[in-house]
């Protein structure tokens, strides 16, 4: 079984070690806040207050034998550094850092981190593209050139075929699923009605409130119809 | 052109609001600190140094006329709550609230937020769905029941053509695009090696380090070779 440590309980850290312990996975949740580690001790395997700069406490709780060390000490710079190039010292396969700013990020790099996390510039950028294009309803980049969005259906696809459609030649998009709405429940308060999700066959036909979820080349999906 | 107002220029505001800039959108970006107020100046339409608890403030500045209000005031609580019931009162049409905590989120909310988003948590949940499906780069829910993922090939697809392997028919999964690693430039340090995303044909042969982005049922993703 994995065994992560999480070392810094803010609030990334304690929704990343809960959601980790969740997923099945031996999850060693770190902080120098003694407080921190009793709020999480009954959702992971071992809660353990320690100093993370110190390398003797981190070796009595065998994080040389983790598979992946996440450190998010946030705004202790020097103490999150030190405590990466401990990580690095003891062999640990996988460190994963969360960084202030770009500076911070591209510091962590250099001294080793294999991945950095920048939780609200990525936030920002993420509501930025669900605002951008406000009748996708999300749009997850697959690479820099492909996406995978989601498109109310357009006016002029409504009562179609999907074959007469014909996305694929005509788009160049792929039609992944398409969620139908169901009847919203009595009070119709909820924010999110029910929704029957399917994989597409040609001969179904679009309705109305239809949410077509497509990927293609950025450019392509940029040509669909946006009503 | 849509017009969205940023309040609050910590890390998730400016990179909000210079993303939002970028894709095309009027950006008004505020915030009390006038030296936050100078650095986005010029990345946006419109940079305003007010304080956004003052009613006459926001409304010389025509906030009553965006279509989008992001408040992201961080710490101080009580500012972004009296921001919001002021773009609330001025009836702008969609409001999305920066919050610190899932109380926060529920206040945010009950004072007549459209969306409330919550970076550091979202983050560490996001992390911690890559870390406990390693072999999964990404898994994305499209549903409660239905995800998007990112499977390195297993070995048993290798040197198979996907007409042979029938994942619709054998897996019940739709695969969506291949990613193939193309050579690594010199160095072999950059983090992400560039690749090349083709949208599958029947004849295409699956190569030993192509990811595989598949839809599916989450029960018909979990059937699938993970080796
Ligand atoms: N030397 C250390 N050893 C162990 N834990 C530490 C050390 N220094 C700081 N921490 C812990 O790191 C945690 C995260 O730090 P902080 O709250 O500053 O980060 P943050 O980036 O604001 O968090 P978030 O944004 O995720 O809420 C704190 O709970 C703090 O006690
Ligand atoms: N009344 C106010 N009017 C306008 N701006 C304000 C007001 N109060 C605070 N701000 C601004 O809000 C911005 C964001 O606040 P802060 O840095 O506390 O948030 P944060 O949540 O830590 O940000 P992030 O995590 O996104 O970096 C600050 O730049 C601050 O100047």
């Amino acid at each position: 079984m994995r065994k992560i440590a999480v070392i810094g309980l803010g609030r990334f850290g304690i929704a990343l070690a809960r959601r980790l312990a969740q997923s099945g996975v031996q999850v060693i949740a770190i902080d120098r806040n003694q407080q921190l580690v009793n709020e999480i001790k009954d959702d992971v395997d071992l809660a353990v207050q320690l100093d993370a700069t110190d390398r003797q406490a981190l070796l009595s709780q065998d994080i040389d034998k983790v598979d992946v060390c996440v450190i998010s000490i946030g705004e202790n710079f020097e103490a999150s550094l030190l405590t990466t190039v401990l990580a690095k010292q003891l062999k640990v396969p996988r460190i994963i850092c969360r960084a202030q700013t770009a500076l911070h990020a591209e510091i962590f790099q250099q001294i080793g981190a294999d991945q950095v996390v920048q939780p609200e510039q990525e936030a920002g950028r993420h509501v930025a593209r669900q605002l951008a294009n406000p009748q996708l309803a999300d749009v997850i980049p697959l690479s820099d050139d492909f996406s995978l969005v989601e498109l109310k259906a357009p006016k002029v696809f409504h009562g179609k075929s999907i074959k007469s459609i014909g996305l694929r030649a005509g788009y160049q998009v792929n039609l992944v699923v398409i969620k139908r709405p169901q009847a919203l429940a009595g009070d119709g308060e909820s924010s999110t009605p029910p929704t029957r999700i399917s994989v597409p066959r040609p001969d179904d036909v679009i309705q109305p409130d239809d949410v077509l979820v497509l990927v293609g080349a950025n450019a392509s999906l940029a040509e669909l119809p946006k009503e």
